[in-house]
């Protein structure tokens, strides 16, 4: 809720490329907020910050690090 | 860490295809050799380096725009590189990115190097993010080593690697495969010389191979001379046949008891293959429209394959003669056209055979016809082409030429 247009469609488009948000299948663009709490929760386990499914400065920051394009397998639900 | 993929056999070859702009060669090639043996000391797998032909493991670097990849890059920063898993074998490398070795600076080759071998060995991200499978890039380690969990997902892939395996390490080898820088053979003259090889090849080019070098035919007469491994790389001079496909887009090379396929001007993966279920030193090849087979002519016999199916062998080789009516055993060269009509080359002569594959009346001929060279035509090298088929030529007769194209030999951006 906090973010605004750009940074949600960039936060957005980091959970896709990375496996942590998935494509809806029935192809409605938006996703449900439950979904994008949940994929916030698994990047930020997985970077071992604290779990609160919000967007802070520390998931910004860690987001920007120079990474590897291969996608990650932490959240269950998209990895299955 | 999880598991992605696996490869089936333990000793994998790596080519590395282009190196970034902002390291010597030597300090990135190293650091490229350095990332495989950290995989290589802690599991029963051995990397070995090629420089031609084709690798288990491809290493490159490109940027925003990659003609082979679909996966673009994004500039300096966010993505480093990234690789596919087994089988395939891609590894790529943000070539905007600075790379070094040794330095806080930058982005260091060689553990991004070796995460990506990693990925490309067949694991997936690790959750620990001191891990080198950890997706996120942890910066320079000047004492960099393995995590536990990146050794417990590799030996989970390939098993732990036990002391007899460690005299099996094969060092990073120098490359087997050097190309050649043999002094190529003389210029032929393509109006006069005998053969090597001809092919009806893609979009109905027709091709001579003589030598080292290799011209195409068109009414207009014979094209330049290029050398065959300027457009076919890898590919050796003085061959003993050559066919193209239209069925398969195949073009096989045969030279020795070697075989070669290209698509196009691109070698396919693991060619050359060792020729095993026919003889070596083929005389020619041709593939036959009206059958879509292709024939192996050597000697007196011929094999007939189908390149889709698995054909048995065993009954071949049968004799030219019951199949081809009138042609001279052991021929240079041979090719059929679109019709199906067929060439038999031998010598300075040439035989034309209907779809019956019976040889036509008024044949052999001289090559010189074929090769549409007037009698008067000046040697090859002050070469001028041009050369118009007498009024008594009929263009059927001689090498069809209506479908061929303007001459560009050249592999073009679209080839």
């Amino acid at each position: 809720r906090a973010l605004g247009p750009t940074e949600k469609e960039a936060v957005l488009d980091y959970l896709v490329q990375y496996g942590y948000l998935q494509k809806p299948l029935e192809g409605a663009e938006d996703f449900r907020l439950e979904d994008i709490t949940e994929a916030l929760r698994a990047f930020q386990e997985a970077s071992e910050l604290p779990v609160s499914g919000q967007m802070d400065d520390d998931t910004r920051a860690r987001m920007k690090q120079p990474r590897c394009g291969v996608e990650d397998p932490f959240n269950q639900k998209t990895l299955k | 860490y999880l598991l992605l993929g696996r490869w089936r056999k333990k000793h994998l070859t790596f080519r590395i295809f282009n190196l970034p702009s902002t390291l010597s060669p030597s300090r990135a090639r190293a650091a490229l050799h350095q990332a495989f043996k950290y995989w290589s000391s802690v599991a029963p797998l051995t990397f070995r380096e090629v420089k031609a032909g084709w690798a288990d493991i491809r290493l490159s670097f490109h940027g925003r725009q990659s003609p082979y990849c679909s996966n673009t890059f994004d500039g300096p920063g966010k993505v480093l590189a990234h690789a596919d898993i087994p089988e395939l074998g891609s590894v790529h490398f943000d070539n905007d990115e600075f790379w070094t070795e040794g330095t806080y600076q930058g982005v260091n080759l060689r553990i991004i190097a070796a995460h990506e071998v990693g990925h490309a060995l067949g694991l997936g991200h690790s959750r620990y993010t001191q891990a080198l499978m950890a997706p996120v890039y942890a910066g320079y380690q000047p004492y960099f080593k393995l995590h536990p969990d990146d050794v417990a997902g590799i030996q989970a892939l390939y098993g732990k690697k036990s002391p007899e395996t460690e005299d099996e390490e094969e060092e990073i080898e120098t490359p087997t495969v050097s190309p050649a820088t043999t002094k190529p053979s003389p210029m032929p003259n393509p109006c006069s010389s005998e053969l090597d090889a001809t092919m009806l090849g893609p979009r109905g080019k027709t091709y001579a191979f003589k030598g080292d070098y290799v011209w195409t035919v068109t009414d207009s007469g014979p094209g330049p001379l290029f050398r065959v491994s300027a457009l076919w790389e890898g590919l050796p001079g003085n061959l003993d046949a050559a066919v193209y496909s239209p069925r398969t887009k195949w073009i096989h090379f045969f030279k020795g008891n070697k075989v070669w396929r290209y698509v196009g001007f691109k070698m396919s993966p693991g060619f050359p293959m060792k020729l095993n279920r026919v003889e070596p030193n083929l005389d020619a090849a041709l593939y036959w429209p009206i059958n879509k087979k292709v024939f192996l002519f050597k000697g007196s016999g011929y094999w007939q394959w189908d390149e889709l199916a698995r054909t048995d062998l065993s009954r071949y080789p049968k004799p030219i003669k019951e199949l081809f009516t009138g042609v001279p055993d052991q021929p240079s060269a041979a090719m059929s056209w679109h019709d199906g009509q067929v060439y038999f080359f031998k010598g300075k002569d040439y035989w034309r055979l209907n779809q019956q594959l019976r040889v036509a009346k008024g044949y052999p001929r001289n090559i010189t016809h074929w090769m549409h060279c007037s009698p008067q035509t000046p040697d090859t090298n002050s070469f001028t082409g041009d050369i118009t088929p007498s009024s008594t030529d009929t263009i059927l007769d001689a090498t069809p030429s209506t479908m061929d194209s303007i001459l560009d030999i050249t592999p073009s951006t679209t080839d």
